[in-house]
């Protein structure tokens, strides 16, 4: 993942005006709430980007007020979009949640109860601003305040998984990897329709590049297979 | 098909392999299929060689990836497989030192299976487990459970990664494939994954084939 300064990449326009399209869907253009401004970041996995969006909007005065779908709303309210850009697909709306700036925790993973294997508090909730989507690039490890948890974590990782690393700095990275991997596997958890749980594995600790250049294969979706005879079809009951 | 089956119950598997650091999955999926398929006709379960496969399978690219329609052919080409112990797994390409007076499990000939689950769990209910390549996006921090994950996260385009369905069933309702997978016991359930049964999840379905014992 890369953590974007607010609002400075181009990269973010197209995924924020996409998620206020949908937003805004069904409104009459007066009506439709404006963008105040954003930041965010974008994580490149094999399928596509996801982005992750911290939006600031203004909803107009409802006129009249009983027009207001939730009058509460009106005003600035802080939303949180999650986009998937793929290459060869039409973007996806994943997540929208929006409330009154300060006045709820961001919904990263508020409803959910991480599975085992990942921090029953991966970032501080109590404040959109500390939220990790504020984080500058450079500080994709732990905030001090959830630096234990983790860091426990992964110390049980180098244990379980017997991993060492050359140095210092080379374990530093590991961290931080470790670290965008857990809210990887959390978006899995969201996600997921079944009754998998994901979380910390044997290959926590390595970036989707390595782990597809490891342990994958690529040439089963670029080489064509020699044509096999089609099977008989199963007889008995 | 039966409602459920899983051939570890009938004594079809090896124990789970590990590749290691090498993208030799196609082997892995093979060897299994062809373990399953020789024990099922000749009665003896053996353990047989991946790196005979990634050493000497010139249709493929050994660790940097292969298929296993060239794998059954490079099997039918060499004259059959070597066992574990003979040819052990190294991780690694190496020169090819294949032995055809130690092969001691041969193959036929192979097919493709529909790309129909219900048929596909019909085939391997008949006839034993079958060799299938996958999206493997959710599989890097997979722990346990019954994976279906979000379609757009695991399409069914990007297969990169060739494992083995040995079984099918429910749990708590949500109908499963049992794939043995190649990355361990200490990966998923004791080298196992479980994924949703009936959505050609990651693409489970686009690869599926068999070597044949006669």
């Amino acid at each position: 993942g890369r953590h974007l300064p607010l609002a400075s990449d181009p990269a973010l326009e197209a995924p924020t005006q996409f998620a206020m399209e949908i937003y805004n869907r069904g409104r009459d253009p007066g009506a439709a709430a404006v963008l105040q401004s954003v930041r965010g970041r974008s994580l490149k996995m094999a399928q596509g980007v996801l982005y992750s969006l911290e939006v600031t909007l203004a909803e107009p005065p409802c006129s009249p007020p009983t027009a207001c779908k939730h009058p509460q709303s009106s005003g600035t309210l802080l939303c949180r979009f999650e986009v998937l850009d793929q290459m060869w697909a039409k973007q996806t709306l994943l997540e929208q949640d929006c409330g009154q700036p300060g006045s709820q925790p961001l919904p990263w993973s508020s409803d959910h109860q991480p599975p085992p294997g990942l921090p029953s508090k991966a970032r501080n909730q109590s404040s959109p601003d500390a939220g990790l989507l504020a984080e500058p690039h450079s500080s994709s490890l732990p905030r001090m305040g959830d630096s234990v948890e983790l860091i426990s974590l992964f110390k049980d990782f180098l244990t379980t998984y017997n991993k060492s690393y050359a140095n210092a700095t080379e374990t530093q990275r590991r961290l931080g990897i470790f670290a965008r991997n857990l809210e990887l596997a959390h978006k899995l958890q969201e996600l997921d329709q079944g009754s998998a749980q994901y979380g910390v594995t044997k290959f926590s600790d390595l970036t989707e590049e390595e782990f597809r250049m490891f342990y994958l294969n690529p040439l089963l979706s670029s080489l064509p297979g020699r044509a096999l005879r089609p099977a008989p079809r199963a007889r008995g009951p | 098909a039966p409602a459920s089956w899983d051939w570890r119950d009938h004594g079809a598997l090896t124990a789970a392999k590990n590749q290691g650091m090498c993208g030799s999955c196609w082997a892995f999926s093979v060897t299994g299929n062809v373990e399953g398929q020789w024990f099922l006709r000749r009665g003896a379960l053996l353990t047989l060689s991946e790196q005979e496969l990634v050493d000497c399978d010139t249709l493929d690219q050994a660790c940097g990836g292969g298929l296993p329609s060239n794998a059954y052919t490079a099997i039918e080409t060499l004259g059959g497989l070597e066992t574990e112990k003979d040819y052990s797994y190294e991780g690694r390409k190496e020169r090819c030192s294949f032995s055809p007076d130690k092969a001691r499990a041969y193959i036929n000939s192979s097919v493709d299976l529909s790309r129909d689950e219900q048929e596909i769990a019909a085939w391997l209910a008949e006839n034993g487990p079958v060799s299938i390549a996958l999206n493997a996006f959710a599989m890097q921090f997979y722990r346990r459970g019954v994976s279906h994950p979000f379609r757009p996260l695991c399409s069914p385009w990007f297969i990169d990664h060739a494992v083995l369905l040995v079984g099918y069933g429910d749990r708590s309702g949500i109908p499963f494939w049992a794939i043995k997978n190649s990355w361990g016991p200490d990966w998923g359930e004791e080298g196992y994954y479980y994924l949703y049964r009936g959505a050609r999840a990651c693409g489970m379905n686009t690869m599926a084939s068999s070597a044949i014992v006669d």
